[in-house]
C-alpha cells in the first residue's frame, strides 16, 4: 500500500507520515535477519502473498493469520553454507529462491514445501563464483559466474517442482556483469551493468549480446535495478553505491538514464539524491519507486520519475534499519 | 531527451539489433 499512498509531489521535502507501519513479524529464534522477501503461495485453492525471512542458517515462510498478524508456517534449515540473499521470482508460486555463500554467491537453491504432505525439499540450481543473479517472469533465473579464464552468463528455466527445465547460454561481455535487470514490457530483453560501467542488452531467446553502451565516468560502479522500453528508448534505473557527495548535486541514490539502443548514446533523465548529510545505500526498486537503507539506520523512499525523496522511515526503538525490499506487486515495503 | 542528444530513434531496435548481432 505504500506506493499507492505516496503523495505525487512533496515540495516541502520528505514527509514521515507517508510510511505507515502495517504489521510486525517477530522471530523468537534471535537469529539476525539477512534478507526479507515475499512470495506468492497457493494452498487449498487459495493464492496469497506470504513473507519470507532469511537468517544465515534458516529461511522461514510466514502467512497472514489475521489483519496485522503473521505466523511462521515452515522453516528450512541450511546449515552448511550461509544464506546471503533471497532472489525474488516475479509471478512464481510456491517457490523460494535463495543465494548461499561466504563473500560471494557460491550456490543458488530452490526451497519447496507442501502443507498437504508437510514435506519439504531443496534443489540446487547453480554453483560457481556467481557475481550477479536475477529472477525473471515465467520462472526464469539469469546468473553470471566467473572462473579465472572466462565468464559464463546463463538463463535457467525452472519447473514448478523445483527442477531446471532448460538452460540457455547468453553471450558474455568482456567485463564482469555486476547486476541484471528485467526490461518491463519486453519478455525477451534483459539488461545488465558491467564492472567497466557499461549497460549491456541481451536477447534472451537467442542468447545474443545485442549492444554495449557506456554509462559515463561520472559515477563508478553503477548497478542496474530496472529497465523500461518506451518509444524506441530504453530507460534504465541505476544506483550508485560508491558515488561521493558533491556540492552541486549532492549524493546520487538513483538515476534514470535513457539509452538509445539504435545508436548506443545515452542521456540522464532524472536524478534522485540522498537527503542532505546522509550516506550509504542498499537499494531496491519496484516500478517507479526506489527504496534504500542509509548508514544512519533510516530507510528512504523516492519517486524516481520525479526525483523526489517521498518518505523517510527513521530508526525505531528496536534499532537501526539494515535492509529494505519492496513486496511483490508493490504491496508494501519490507524493512528489517 | 532530444533526438540531437541520442541520435535517430528506431522503434524496432530490438529486432534490428537481433538481426545484426552475431548469433
Amino acid at each position: 500500500d505504500v506506493a499507492e499512498q505516496l503523495p505525487p509531489v512533496l515540495p516541502e521535502g520528505p514527509r514521515e507520515e507517508s510510511l505507515q507501519l502495517v504489521s510486525e513479524l517477530k522471530d523468537s529464534s534471535c537469529s539476525c535477519a539477512v534478507d526479507v522477501s515475499t512470495v506468492w503461495w497457493e494452498a487449498a485453492g487459495c493464492r496469497e502473498l506470504r513473507v519470507v525471512t532469511a537468517s544465515e542458517s534458516a529461511v522461514s515462510l510466514w502467512e497472514p493469520l489475521a489483519p496485522d498478524c503473521w505466523g511462521k508456517v515452515y522453516t528450512w534449515h541450511l546449515r552448511e553454507i550461509p544464506v546471503i540473499q533471497m532472489i525474488p521470482l516475479p509471478d512464481t508460486c510456491n517457490l523460494v529462491c535463495v543465494a548461499l555463500g561466504e563473500l560471494e554467491i557460491g550456490e543458488i537453491r530452490l526451497l519447496l514445501y507442501s502443507s498437504e504432505t508437510d514435506s519439504s525439499k531443496h534443489s540446487l540450481v547453480k554453483t560457481g563464483n556467481i557475481k550477479a543473479v536475477v529472477g525473471l517472469k515465467d520462472q526464469r533465473l539469469v546468473s553470471s559466474s566467473r572462473t579465472m579464464q572466462e565468464q559464463q552468463v546463463e538463463m535457467v528455466s525452472l519447473s514448478e517442482t523445483g527442477g531446471s527445465k532448460d538452460r540457455q547460454a547468453l553471450m558474455p561481455p568482456e567485463e564482469t556483469v555486476t547486476a541484471f535487470a528485467e526490461v518491463e514490457g519486453m519478455r525477451e530483453a534483459l539488461v545488465g551493468t558491467t564492472a567497466g560501467n557499461s549497460v549491456v542488452v541481451w536477447n534472451l531467446k537467442t542468447g545474443q549480446l545485442l549492444r554495449k553502451m557506456h554509462v559515463g565516468y561520472s559515477y563508478p560502479a553503477s548497478i542496474c535495478h530496472r529497465a523500461y522500453s518506451d518509444s524506441g528508448l530504453l530507460f534504465v534505473v541505476l544506483s550508485h553505491p560508491l558515488a561521493k557527495e558533491s556540492e552541486s548535486c549532492g549524493s546520487p541514490a538513483f538515476r534514470v538514464v535513457a539509452f538509445n539502443p539504435h545508436t548506443g548514446r545515452s542521456a540522464g533523465v532524472m536524478f534522485s539524491c540522498l537527503p542532505p548529510g546522509c550516506a550509504g545505500r542498499q537499494g531496491d526498486v519496484w516500478d517507479t519507486a526506489g527504496a534504500a537503507v542509509l548508514t544512519s539506520g533510516a530507510v528512504a523512499v523516492w519517486d524516481l520519475l520525479r526525483g523526489r525523496c517521498a518518505a523517510v522511515l527513521h530508526p525505531g526503538p528496536a534499532g537501526h534499519w539494515a535492509l529494505a525490499r519492496w513486496a511483490a506487486g508493490g504491496a508494501g515495503l519490507l524493512a528489517g | 531527451c532530444s533526438e540531437s542528444d541520442l541520435g535517430p530513434i528506431s522503434l524496432n531496435w530490438f529486432e534490428e539489433l537481433s538481426a545484426e548481432a552475431p548469433p
